[in-house]
């Protein structure tokens, strides 16, 4: 499973 | 990249450059609890554990080194800068910290995506900052005089949560549909904790007096 893009936010 | 998103990127960004500005040109950190200060150090050491194993882009990696960067230099200056120290309200700043972390730590430890130290610690790191303001809100109640750097600090604090519940509704409806529990709910949390605050601050505002906060 990919990382979830919403772990990019800060 | 959304505007919400950078728009509450930019606000928290500017709310600790007002701290440090308050706290290096008055040689001041009256009115600052220390205890959030350190909590938003814990916040930032835990969530940004990826720094370097996981590159996203040059802005989050700036990003993230100035948080750690910025949160550190403030609790360096609250704590050991011989003038600044002394007007720290050790006294006023009475909030049990601790007792914010190990709860957070428990329902982390119950509540999160998957069963890794990263993912667990990233989940840890929402629940922590949602709560950390409280010490916080709590010396500002207790405060006579809030200044007014203290105040806008809080303020631009507060709207950086309030952005980033606009960027998920904003991602959720035009980007990718995708339910994220976890962050929404210790978001919206953490937001609404900044409640009481902003309706003073406002008022204040309007009224064109001192920011006052009912005891």
């Amino acid at each position: 499973d990919e990382t979830d893009s919403v772990k990019d936010e800060l | 990249m959304n505007l919400f998103r950078l728009a509450g990127d930019m606000t928290h960004l500017f709310s600790i450059i007002v701290l440090l500005l308050k706290i290096h040109a008055t040689k001041s950190c009256s009115g600052i609890s220390l205890k959030t200060q350190e909590l938003y150090v814990i916040v930032f050491l835990t969530r940004y554990l990826d720094l370097f194993t996981r590159f996203v882009s040059l802005y989050n990696t700036v990003m993230k080194i100035v948080f750690i960067g910025t949160s550190f230099a403030i609790v360096w200056y609250m704590r050991y800068h011989k003038v600044v120290k002394q007007t720290y309200n050790k006294d006023e700043d009475t909030f049990k910290h601790y007792f914010l972390l190990l709860p957070c730590f428990v329902l982390a430890l119950l509540l999160h995506n998957e069963f890794t130290t990263m993912d667990v610690l990233w989940t840890f790191s929402l629940y922590l900052e949602a709560v950390a303001i409280l010490p916080q809100l709590v010396l500002l109640q207790q405060s006579r005089n809030i200044d007014n750097l203290t105040g806008n600090y809080v303020f631009f604090l507060g709207a950086y949560r309030g952005l980033y519940v606009l960027n998920w509704i904003y991602r959720y409806f035009l980007q990718d549909h995708r339910a994220r529990w976890i962050p929404w709910i210790s978001g919206l949390v953490q937001t609404a904790l900044y409640a009481d605050f902003f309706y003073y601050y406002i008022l204040s505002w309007k009224k064109h007096e001192k920011l006052k906060l009912p005891a």
